[in-house]
């Protein structure tokens, strides 16, 4: 079943979200469900989180400024210390 | 600027790197310059010093990788992310890894090697990410179009600086406490009374005075001589540069800064460089130079070291026997180190500090004292 345009395109962001949470900003590799569900409030933090770290409003949301800003090149060393 | 959980850093000033291998998107000579002049941009705010080494494990090891590639990374291909690098330590930490399923570019049509290797090598020295979108260890991957002109950002410059200071290097070169704020590095002028030179040379019949990042370059047919950053004509070679001289029969200048030297030849610089001055045939004791003249005449090279000298035969390429001797045995009249030395009609210009001193090589004598910006007609 083909999905339609924008949910398809917001999975695509979604993924991009948990990939770019855990690969930079320590989300936690088994946080799945709570990504899935963006309202949830471990990842609304963590999505602040980042939005403050890379100068964004941070609105906890994934809005267009932000995305644009993940899809950028980037330097591979997560933004948090381990 | 953040830096690494635990502050990290180098306990030395006197670090190594070598360039492990090569991508294939750029010549061997195009990755060297990159990397060298990376690697300048932070030499150029600190005690740092890099030399390069060509075999073994030095403390940075650069090189170009795909997917996993050893460190349980893995690069992701084309874009995203394009590099990593590991805090100072021993082993993997210093270490810095390229993604070479990016396209590496010397100019901004793909990813720019140098921009993305001056991040890193930010990294290799001890800081994390910055918050600030100007800084150069921002994580976001932003060419600059001013590519020959670009600086660090103060955000930058005081967070390496927290780490090793700005410039103080204790004799055993371990590093110096930082001081309490950066200065910002004036832009020299050429009329000021207290002016020193790094270096001066001449180059194609045109004379060029060296001071920090920049230099003047004086013809005799002009009464104003042009002022220009180093980087802007020769993008590989370091700023505050020890000593330069011209060896006119190879049309090649040769451009000193501690234990390396580097050979242009007018907008050119040449591949196989920078080289080490111990393969001149100075004894290890010799860590700089302080001084430099090469004699189109006699084909000799004279090397100026504190209150001694060396002399160089061009035509045999080696170190002529019965040297180092005393500068003022036979400079007499030039008693102090000097800073930069430079030949003009049949006179040697000995520069040290504000001051210069005229020499007759002849006479053996000095035979004027002038204010060391005299050539620039002030």
């Amino acid at each position: 079943y083909p999905l339609h345009g924008a949910t398809r395109g917001e999975d695509t962001s979604m993924d991009l979200l948990q990939q770019y949470l855990e690969n930079y900003y320590g989300l936690a590799k088994d946080a799945t469900q709570f990504v899935k569900r963006k309202d949830s409030s471990p990842v609304v933090k963590k999505i602040q989180e980042m939005q403050r770290f890379l100068g964004l409003e941070m609105t906890g949301k994934l809005d267009s400024g932000t995305m644009e800003v993940m899809r950028k090149p980037r330097c591979g060393v997560p933004d948090i210390g381990h | 600027f953040n830096t690494f959980p635990g502050t990290p850093k180098w306990g030395k000033t006197q670090l190594t790197y070598r360039i492990v291998n090569y991508t294939p998107d750029l010549s061997r000579e195009a990755v060297d310059a990159a990397i060298g002049k990376a690697l300048r941009v932070w030499e150029e705010v600190t005690p740092l010093t890099f030399s390069r080494i060509y075999d073994g494990e030095a403390d940075i090891m650069v090189s170009f990788a795909v997917g996993e590639h050893g460190d349980f990374i893995p690069f992701d291909g084309p874009g995203t992310v394009l590099a990593h690098a590991y805090a100072p330590g021993p082993g993997l930490n210093g270490d810095a890894h390229f993604d070479d399923d990016e396209q590496w570019t010397e100019d901004t049509t793909g990813t720019n090697l140098f921009l993305v290797a001056a991040h890193e090598l930010g990294h290799s020295l001890g800081l994390f990410h910055s918050a600030n979108p100007e800084a150069l260890m921002y994580p976001v991957y932003k060419f600059s179009q001013n590519m020959a002109q670009f600086r660090l950002s103060q955000d930058d410059v005081n967070g390496i600086q927290s780490l090793y200071g700005s410039a103080t290097v204790s004799p055993d070169h371990s590093v110096a406490p930082p001081e309490s704020g950066p200065p910002e590095s004036a832009t020299p002028t050429m009329c000021d009374p207290a002016l020193t030179f790094d270096a001066v040379t001449t180059l194609r019949g045109e004379a060029l005075f060296f001071k920090d990042r920049y230099f003047w370059r004086k013809s005799l047919r002009t009464h104003e001589p042009g002022f220009y950053l180093i980087s802007s004509f020769w993008p590989s070679l370091p700023s505050s540069i020890d000593a330069a001289y011209e060896v006119a029969g190879k049309d090649t200048v040769f451009i000193f800064k501690g234990n390396q030297f580097w050979a242009i030849r007018g907008h050119e610089e040449q591949s196989g460089y920078p080289k080490s001055i111990y393969t001149l045939g100075f004894p290890a004791t010799v860590r700089k130079i302080d001084a430099a003249i090469s004699s189109k005449e006699k084909k000799k090279t004279y090397f100026f070291v504190g209150d001694k000298y060396w002399r160089f035969d061009e035509k045999r390429q080696s170190m002529e026997p019965g040297f180092p001797r005393k500068v003022a045995e036979d400079f007499p009249g030039v008693h102090s180190q000097v800073d930069a030395v430079y030949e003009a009609f049949g006179f040697f210009y000995f520069f040290n500090g504000s001051l210069q001193l005229e020499f007759d090589p002849n006479a053996k004598k000095v035979t004027h004292f002038l204010k060391s910006n005299s050539w620039f007609n002030c």
